[in-house]
């Protein structure tokens, strides 16, 4: 998922 | 979100604060590397592609924007801004941006997640941020007067990663319990450019003296 990947960070 | 990712990006959003701070008030960029600024301009545009193609928090369209659009201002500042410009260090601003952008896309070719656009653009801006301040440090160390502001500047960006890996580790152990090695290896080596800045940085703050790195 996005989450796991760090995608939600800037 | 935790409390070292919310203080890693109001860390950020400081910095760019104290930047456009230089720049409208002061009316200089002196001291303050364009190639650098350049490059964070193709970090943002590449990495927050995902803008348009995924559901963001309104936190995260704010944010993003913020970063594109300021980034996008101060570039536009000490390239065309009658006053700004003039006061720009062009003569030692010398590194060369693409020894930077082509290593770090041909690694994003190599290592990403998926061989898709997004995701090979996604670790290309990884890589290009971990190493985007290089030219600035550069630039710094042939300064011979390095104000406050751009001193100040420089340091929050380190904070501000520093407390981005101490958001990791929280997150590793609370949320994610699996290793991301494309941005944890690339914020890892991000921040350490930073350590020598950082010892005199701390070290002229603590004499009371004028920051200066030696050549």
């Amino acid at each position: 998922s996005s989450t796991s990947d760090l995608k939600d960070e800037l | 979100m935790n409390l070292f990712r919310l203080l890693g990006d109001m860390t950020h959003l400081l910095c760019i604060v104290v930047l456009l701070l230089k720049i409208r008030t002061r009316k200089s960029c002196a001291g303050i590397s364009l190639k650098t600024q350049e490059l964070y301009v193709i970090v943002f545009l590449t990495r927050y592609l995902d803008l348009f193609t995924m559901y963001n928090s309104l936190y995260q369209i704010v944010m993003k924007l913020v970063f594109v659009g300021t980034s996008i201002g101060i570039v536009w500042y000490m390239r065309y801004h009658k006053v700004v410009k003039q006061t720009y260090s062009k003569n030692e601003d010398t590194f060369r941006h693409y020894f930077l952008i082509l290593p770090c896309f041909v690694l994003a070719l190599f290592v990403h997640l998926d061989f898709t656009v997004v995701e090979v653009l996604w670790s290309f801006s990884l890589y290009l941020e971990a190493v985007a301040i290089l030219p600035q440090l550069v630039l710094l160390q042939r300064s011979r007067n390095i104000d406050t502001l751009t001193g100040d500047y420089v340091f929050l960006l380190g904070v501000y990663r520093v407390l981005y890996l101490l958001n990791w580790v929280y997150r590793f152990f609370m949320e994610i319990h699996q290793i991301r090695w494309i941005p944890w290896v690339s914020g890892f080596i991000q921040t350490a450019l930073y350590a020598d800045f950082f010892y005199y940085y701390i070290k002229s703050w603590k004499n009371r003296e004028k920051l200066k790195l030696p050549a």
